[in-house]
């Protein structure tokens, strides 16, 4: 199973429509400082499953909705998409006879969010175990955000172990 | 839990000790299990160490120095020691992607080539798919593709495919 | 010491609040003395802010951004914020010597360029000396005088005058 | 009050007699990955009376004194020097009729600290005081070690209230 393709609509300062092709190889993002290429970063831990407003940079979750700009009204939706591709067939068994899988999830301010997987709605759960299976998901160490390498450096030894935790 | 334990601190050592020779061109390091509460010389023996609550020290020597502690080593070695750590860790069990944020900012060109390499290299190996943000001119020129975001409308993200040449242009515009 | 303390915030805000916009090329920023733990809102009235006993509060709008918290900002924005109230704090007493080790790595071009016009401004107007230890280019370009660091012999640093051309050079090589 | 040169004897890297010259304007230090430039910052501050290993990167003092190579033996004595610049006669009283003034800091492996001002010996607290009315100094904020900026931006707001207080 592999990731193929990102769309954002009102998620942080991507307020209109944005598709992210996720190819084979080196993806590199680019741009300065404050334009939104972090807010991307987020978008694909919040699709997998992100329960924590904390390490997304919010307060609560709806803080990932695009909040308006001086120009622009704030939006009340915030919708993330995420296409996998599973040629190789090797996805968790409800969805293995699929060749594409989309996992959405939409929150709409003060009401939550909702999660699609395969155009029907699941649980978050079901979300976190698709991703859990492929070992990957919002929690893996293999998403490094900002600020991550200074933090694993200042840790304490004893915080350092949770990192064997995850490959054990 | 404590089999699983040290089985994995086993595998995640052996990767680690091979990537840091690969991300410094040289050197040696090893990861130990030490106690939290380094024992009191006092009670002679040493603490059998119980993996389930011990610490994870690190020891390096980049090429031509001594083995000492993370915190010893200046600021762009200790960001490529963690760098070997993590990879260490992700070879254990590779995910399909894996996103990098500005990891490369405190690291000057020679690593960022050897960092880039062993990219390149894990990529071929396990098909897992990069997503790398960076400031790096070096790193730019080493990716398969590159998007820039922009904020031509203040407040408001957009994404545009770029080529190396715009992406310096880019770069140099707020 | 009350007193004092509160005289320092005034004199510091006011140079924050001049140089984020002279940082940023806009924007406006301010800083507030809050209560460490807020005020209980069951508990109605606000609570008197005893300055020896609050916290110090950022808060700052990037051009065309709205007014929030350093923690919303992106990487490079906290930078340049944080920069901003290291020089309002300095402007208060200003000192003879100014060392900066490595502030500009989160920075893109653009930011660079207004931090280092900002040195150069101070060291105009106070007469302070800077010593900038930096990777980034455009910093380097910036520079009266450089000075590389080398360890041509394994373990051993040694001190060179060099050129900017140089100093590209020196930044390729390990 | 100026300063004008640092000079380093087998103090950490740099076990070979080294000058800096600091020059009115910007100097810029470059060089690769742990060629030696934090150390330098760390011989300036050093000099200036920090008395604190944990802030020099190390576990006790004897820490900055080389401590030898694959090819070379380590060290017992380690020296920085300072020469400070009084053209402006604006030192404190018992030094402003010297036009330049030289501080320096000797440490031997084992045995301690000695200091001198202008080659007499005088206490770490002469030194401490002698860069106060300077408005400088081992802890001054203007000093920014590597890492200094994000433990800002992470710090909690009390802890920030702290660089208010160098201001008062
Ligand atoms: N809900 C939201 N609505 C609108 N804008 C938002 C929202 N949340 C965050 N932002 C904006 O996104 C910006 C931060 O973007 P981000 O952190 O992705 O920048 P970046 O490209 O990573 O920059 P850097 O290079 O400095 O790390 C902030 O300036 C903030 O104003
Ligand atoms: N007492 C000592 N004797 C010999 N070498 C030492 C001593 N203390 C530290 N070092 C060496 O100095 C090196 C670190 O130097 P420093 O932190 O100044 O590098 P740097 O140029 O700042 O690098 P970076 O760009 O990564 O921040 C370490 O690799 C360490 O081995
Ligand atoms: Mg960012
Ligand atoms: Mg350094």
């Amino acid at each position: 199973m592999h990731f193929a393709r990102l769309r954002l609509t009102g998620f942080k300062s991507f307020v209109e429509p944005t598709v992210v092709d996720i190819e084979p190889g080196l993806t590199g993002i680019v741009g300065p400082n404050g334009c939104g290429k972090s807010n991307l970063v987020e978008a694909l831990r919040w699709v997998m499953g992100e329960n924590r407003a904390r390490s997304l940079r919010g307060g609560e979750m709806d803080d990932v909705i695009f909040a308006g700009t001086a120009t622009r009204p704030a939006r009340n939706i915030a919708e993330v998409s995420l296409l996998l591709d599973n040629a190789t067939r090797n996805a968790p068994a409800p969805y293995n006879d699929l060749a594409e899988i989309e996992v959405t999830r939409l929150i709409e301010r003060g009401a939550g969010s909702i999660y699609r997987v395969a155009g029907r709605e699941v649980r978050a759960r079901d979300v976190q175990l698709l991703f859990a299976d492929a070992a990957t998901g919002a929690h893996s160490s293999a998403l490094v955000s900002q600020g991550r390498i200074s933090a694993i450096i200042a840790a304490k030894p004893a915080e350092r172990r949770a990192l064997l935790e995850e490959a054990a | 839990g404590r089999e699983r334990l040290v089985a994995a601190f086993d595998k995640v050592n052996t990767h680690f000790q091979e990537l840091f020779v690969r991300l410094f061109g040289g050197g040696r390091a090893h990861l130990t299990l030490a106690p939290v509460d380094p024992a009191d010389p006092a009670e002679g023996a040493p603490k059998e160490v119980d993996p389930l609550e011990a610490g994870l020290e690190v020891m390096a020597s980049p090429p031509g120095k001594k083995l000492q502690s993370l915190s010893l080593l200046s600021g762009g070695e200790q960001a490529l020691t963690a760098l070997a750590l993590l990879f260490a860790v992700f070879l254990t069990n590779p995910a399909p992607v894996c996103v990098l944020d500005e990891v490369d900012a405190p690291l000057d060109d020679a690593n960022v080539d050897r960092f880039c390499t062993l990219l390149d290299d894990i990529g071929a190996s396990t098909g897992t798919r990069f997503v790398v943000v960076t400031h790096h001119r070096l790193t730019m020129a080493r990716m398969d593709r590159l998007f820039g975001v922009t904020m031509s409308e203040r407040g408001i993200s957009q994404l545009v495919a770029v080529d190396l040449r715009n992406a310096e242009r880019l770069r140099a515009t707020a």
